[in-house]
């Protein structure tokens, strides 16, 4: 499914540069459910937006479902991250001005399924993290803990075949949190969805099936 | 030092209306170091926006210092949370085209304190959290841990005699915590700096003397 070979992300700012990816070699098989920790600033954010296609490596292969990445242009790699890549981010990246529901609808609008089936879908998805009593809601109007939980909804309403998710238990509670992990287990299993999850939480890395720790850019263990 | 009696707060939403807080009894002494806990939508942000002077109650007396809060106009209000009370937002809350350093010193501005003085406290601020290295990234340029630490940089370069923290530790590795909360500590023990705190982990909270925690917009325990 995703195969990393000496990935090497170095940023440019002012007249200097910093390496914040250091040579990574990581493989992730179809329906694994993997963890990464590490210390702030480690490069978790960084790697994580690289599998996403967010972001491009400065050096390195990113082999993707037996396809390199570089060859992609600019349409596929759209066409991957919408259709086949689900996405919770560190800062959730809401729409201010748009409600739980429709932000969770957004990856459906490409989608060729009908307005109605879309809403639906939304709907389901939003009630299963917890937020069915606050689809009207703008960002503004929920707790930090439903806005994380309104983009993990999103991410998942498309049924991406992989999720990369960035810290989706910071803000909120132990019982709630156990709620999200037991759904992200269900989909992994029931549906062999790929998770890549970071965490700073031993407890939540818990429920991976395998664990690895970055350490300024490299992978330490 | 603070004394909140029989607060409420109520949210206009649509035609219908939601009660956030339920009414609300506390007492924080001055030097206490107090950990609100609760599940996700419980109202502790709402709380501590009421206590920050962010927000009004719709119901209920709040006492600050001696002095009740309905009583202060727009411009005591400002001073107020400008040179007493340090506030870490669960977002953050950063200036997005504006450095670490210069996010940092921003409560400095309205003080009489000359520019280079203000630019070494807030240097100091940094340091204390860790960012030295980072003084002169935008947040864009921060990692989600790092954008958090300059948010409590921020908070504490006034040196307020509150501070009100918002989920401090909620994007920081268990190192970077306990580094934090030790810093914490000891202005609360050095400086008496009282301190309220939400957090969602127990294991923060024990670095409190006194935990109360909300369920559904009241006092349980
Ligand atoms: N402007 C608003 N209009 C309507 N409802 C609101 C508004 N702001 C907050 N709420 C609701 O009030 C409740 C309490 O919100 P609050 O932000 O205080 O929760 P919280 O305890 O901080 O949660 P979390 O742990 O998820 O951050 C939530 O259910 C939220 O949906
Ligand atoms: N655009 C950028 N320009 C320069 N440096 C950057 C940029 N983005 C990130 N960095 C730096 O790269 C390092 C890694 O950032 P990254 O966001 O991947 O960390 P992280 O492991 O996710 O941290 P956290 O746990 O705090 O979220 C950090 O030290 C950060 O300051
Ligand atoms: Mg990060
Ligand atoms: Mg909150």
């Amino acid at each position: 499914m995703i195969r990393l070979e000496r990935i090497e992300k170095e940023y440019r700012i002012g007249e200097g540069s910093f390496l914040a990816l250091n040579g990574i070699d990581l493989t992730v098989g179809k329906g694994e459910f993997l963890a990464i920790t590490g210390a702030s600033g480690s490069g978790k954010s960084t790697l994580l937006n690289i599998l996403g296609l967010l972001d491009r490596p400065t050096r390195g292969r990113y082999v993707l479902d037996g396809r390199e990445v570089s060859s992609l242009d600019k349409a596929e790699r759209a066409h991957h991250r919408n259709r086949f890549i689900g996405f919770v981010f560190q800062s959730f990246n809401l729409l201010a001005r748009t409600s739980a529901l429709e932000n969770a609808e957004l990856p459906l609008v490409y989608s060729n399924a009908e307005p109605a089936a879309r809403r639906e879908r939304a709907r389901k998805s939003l009630a299963d993290v917890g937020l069915s009593s606050r689809e009207n809601h703008l960002p503004t109007q929920l707790s930090g803990g439903q806005q994380q939980r309104v983009a993990i909804a999103r991410a998942l309403v498309n049924e991406p075949v992989l999720l990369l998710a960035d810290e989706p238990t910071g803000n909120l509670d132990t019982r709630t949190s156990e709620e999200i992990m037991d759904l992200l287990t269900r989909l992994n299993r029931e549906r062999e969805l790929t998770i890549v999850m970071i965490t700073h939480e031993p407890s939540v890395a818990a429920y991976a099936g395998r664990t690895i720790a970055l350490r300024d850019g490299m992978i330490v263990a």
